[in-house]
């Protein structure tokens, strides 16, 4: 069995469609590049939380191989379970053979009722694929269905339209600013060495360098806990995040150095508006790792920057929006 | 060979959760860990 940590999507707001079987049944999922593992919801479940969802019916594809492998999704105090299959999955046009998939049977709690998507689509590397299924985009390049071994997304700023991701492309349209190519650091998530981090010109943290993480399956800037809190005081908020409106146009950039290069992220980028209140756009946590910290850069850094997923060479291209 | 997924943005289910009174329940009952995402997969 494997888990999945359902909790951690519950900001996410970028969703797309995709069908699985034969015909297709249609799921929306979110693309996330801070996972592997692709699972939709399915009539197995009878739970209440599946009710408010579509639901994957094998029996209605004439496609589908089912397995006796189990898989789990855990969620804080509980976990969804389920069992892995084999059908075709569509992606845009893009007809993937025989993919390995999770299909839902037990949903312990009622919040996920309210989830946004049916499942998750992930596009990181398959090291961290839970019970070894091979993601989704491993399977288009195998089976030669794309035309270069890359993906692209570009998250629009306004959110409401324009939003993708472009499975074998890059769009010229959106990089018109060039590329610019950062090495991979490890082949499990879309992890890169990041060189320090500035707020203005002032250095504030990873100055001996650390790790980050490119997840559009997570919204906001993740950053070590024990960062977090000079990093808001300098910004001038207090230990909740908060900060007056009026002031976000004076705020600095928040600046990432990235295999030598600035990747900055303004003010009207990390702070989010919601009902007259502004937050800043950063989350603490802990992860060690053997290069140190670990920081995740979400949409709220990818709406700044067209974002190259490269499997060819195992680089992220990175092309900042005007 | 080239294909283009749209993607639309919807509420999220903080926001959902929070429409409905239960935000704060839930974030009782499902401490929030973004490192719960990393390394976790068995």
């Amino acid at each position: 069995s494997s888990t999945e940590p359902l909790q951690n999507y519950m900001d996410n707001e970028y969703f797309g469609t995709i069908s699985i079987g034969t015909p297709g049944q249609q799921f929306t999922v979110m693309f996330d590049t801070g996972s592997s593992n692709l699972w939709v919801p399915s009539v197995y479940c009878s739970s209440r939380a599946c009710s408010n969802h579509n639901l994957f019916n094998p029996s209605e594809s004439s496609t589908f191989v089912g397995t006796n492998e189990s898989v789990s999704i855990a969620y804080g105090t509980g976990s969804m379970t389920g069992v892995l299959g084999y059908d075709t999955v569509t992606v845009a046009g893009i007809e993937v053979t025989n993919q390995i998939f999770g299909l839902t049977e037990t949903e312990p709690g009622d919040f996920f009722y309210y989830c946004p998507f049916d499942g998750i689509l992930g596009l990181a590397f398959p090291s961290i694929a839970s019970a070894g299924a091979t993601p989704v985009f491993d399977n288009m390049m195998t089976e030669d269905l794309v035309a270069e071994d890359l993906f692209s997304v570009y998250l629009s700023k306004d959110g409401q339209s324009g939003s993708f991701v472009l499975f074998g492309a890059i769009d010229s349209s959106y990089t018109t600013n060039g590329i610019t190519w950062i090495p991979l650091s490890a082949e499990t998530y879309w992890q890169i060495t990041m060189d320090s981090v500035y707020i203005g010109d002032e250095p504030v943290a990873c100055t001996s360098g650390c790790q980050a993480i490119v997840d559009t399956g997570t919204s906001l800037l993740v950053v070590p806990n024990s960062i977090l809190n000079s990093l808001l005081a300098a910004l001038g908020s207090d230990s909740s995040g908060r900060i007056s409106c009026s002031a976000v146009s004076m705020l600095p950039d928040v600046v990432y150095y990235l295999n030598g290069n600035a990747f900055p992220v303004p003010p009207s980028a990390y702070v989010i508006e919601s009902e007259g209140d502004c937050m800043l756009g950063f989350e603490g946590m802990d992860v060690p790792t053997e290069s140190g910290e670990l920081w995740i850069l979400g949409d709220v850094f990818i709406r700044q920057y067209y974002v190259v997923f490269n499997r060819a060479n195992n680089m992220v291209g990175l092309s900042p929006l005007s | 060979h080239i294909s283009r997924v749209s993607l639309w943005r919807g509420k999220s289910l903080r926001q959902t959760l929070k429409e409905h009174g239960l935000l704060e329940n839930y974030l009782k009952q499902h401490p929030y860990n973004p490192a719960a995402k990393y390394f976790s997969t068995g």
